[in-house]
């Protein structure tokens, strides 16, 4: 189903939630419950927003029944836990790439998908300052080493 | 009718919450 225009904040998550679909089904999930509460935000009263909102909710409730045996799932502190582990593992292999000297899209990727995933952790409560840093280092990173490959620099 | 309208998206809303308080009931 086609994003409406007013929910174009969400897509990112939208498509990191594609991208673990079956590499790490918690992760689609908990990027979805957040691109549901920021959605619900922007815009929850025009009728495209409603009806998509509508379809990912439908999904979301799908993939619980689906996940009814994860902890992750039913445990919310422990999907915390999950989401946190998973977005600082690829925000190290990040860090590594780029302190060795190793520039290139997979880790600019992983910077940036790092971000998304720091992201989420806001629908379980007020995120740590440390995450709050991580989230913007790793985003400025990821912007950085990519304007720098384009444009043929090196980066510091 | 934009008052009609207007219901029906609210109680759409309130629907949407209920659903989402509901799938994070633990």
């Amino acid at each position: 189903m086609a994003l409406p225009a007013q929910l174009r904040a969400i897509q990112h998550h939208l498509r990191t939630a594609q991208e673990h679909e079956d590499r790490d089904p918690v992760v689609a999930y908990y990027c979805r419950l957040y691109a549901m509460q920021s959605g619900m935000k922007l815009d929850s009263k025009t009728p495209e927003c409603r009806k998509f909102l509508i379809k990912l909710m439908d999904q979301l409730e799908s993939m619980k029944k689906e996940m009814s045996d994860h902890d992750s799932i039913t445990q919310e502190v422990v999907g915390n836990a999950h989401i946190e582990n998973y977005a600082l593992k690829m925000f190290i292999y990040a860090d590594n790439e780029d302190r060795g000297g190793r520039f290139h899209k997979n880790m600019i990727k992983s910077f940036y998908t790092s971000s998304l995933l720091l992201d989420v952790l806001s629908v379980f409560g007020e995120m740590s300052e440390e995450n709050i840093q991580h989230r913007k280092y790793a985003r400025w990173k990821a912007t950085y080493i990519h304007n720098c490959l384009k444009s043929g620099e090196t980066p510091l | 009718t934009s008052s009609l309208a207007s219901t029906v998206a609210s109680t759409e809303q309130d629907e949407l919450s209920q659903r989402l308080s509901r799938l994070r009931d633990q």
